[in-house]
């Protein structure tokens, strides 16, 4: 555990704060991509499948990730519940266009070609590093075709990438401090993939922070 | 090299 660590998974726990008390305070879901969401409910329940096979008072750690992996899983779903029920008047289905099989498919193959082994458990995880990468691309999408994003939103989506990017520094860090970290290449091919989609956002965000003004994308 | 694929991580 380590400083990046520990960071990445504040920010996350932010970003996911930000998108419910958007949801929550305006009773909207507009500028929100259900796509993206559905997307990170498949990411979690992929990757968190070890929370079958117990462990979890085996260290802090394993504690920490326990909580953090079922928060994740309960957030998730119930922004889900949020776009597809409570607000799903106000969901922007028009816009929200992404071709999601297109993704779920790269990520199936790339977890089938480049597991981090061959196993179920394994693949699937692998799966759920790679869709994650990918996961923000119908929400991108669905700003630029709207246009001028709330504060909230781009609040969120930039708390999203810097989580990631966070995650980034922490692998650098263990890569000098943990040898035995040194072959996870799913996880470090996915996170530059995924750090890398939210590079064109940063520039535009930061730019109209700079600047006092709402975020709007080309 | 179990210790590699070790996933303590979110």
């Amino acid at each position: 555990m380590n400083v990046f660590r520990i960071a990445g998974d504040l920010l996350h726990c932010i970003s996911i704060f930000i998108l419910l008390h958007k949801m929550r305070k305006t009773r909207t879901c507009t500028g929100i991509s259900r796509k993206t969401l559905e997307l990170y409910a498949i990411v979690f329940l992929t990757r968190y499948l070890d929370l079958f096979t117990g462990g979890y008072f085996d260290s802090a750690l394993s504690l920490y990730n326990t909580v953090l992996k079922l928060l994740f899983l309960a957030s998730t779903f119930y922004c889900v519940y949020l776009l597809r029920v409570k607000y799903r008047h106000t969901y922007d289905r028009s816009h929200d266009t992404f071709r999601v099989p297109f993704l779920l498919g790269a990520a199936a193959v790339l977890a089938f070609i480049f597991p981090q082994r061959y196993t179920i458990l394994e693949i699937l995880w692998s799966f759920s590093q790679y869709l994650e990468a990918v996961a923000i691309l119908p929400q991108l999408l669905l700003l630029q075709r709207t246009g001028e994003v709330e504060n909230l939103t781009s609040h969120y989506i930039f708390c999203l990438g810097a989580y990631r990017g966070c995650y980034v520094l922490n692998w650098i860090w263990r890569f000098f401090t943990d040898s035995t970290y040194r072959g996870q290449y799913v996880t470090w091919t996915a996170g530059l993939i995924q750090t890398s989609l939210y590079a064109d956002f940063f520039y535009y965000y930061l730019k109209y922070k700079k600047q006092g003004r709402a975020l709007k994308l080309p | 090299s179990n210790m590699a694929h070790k996933h303590d991580e979110l």
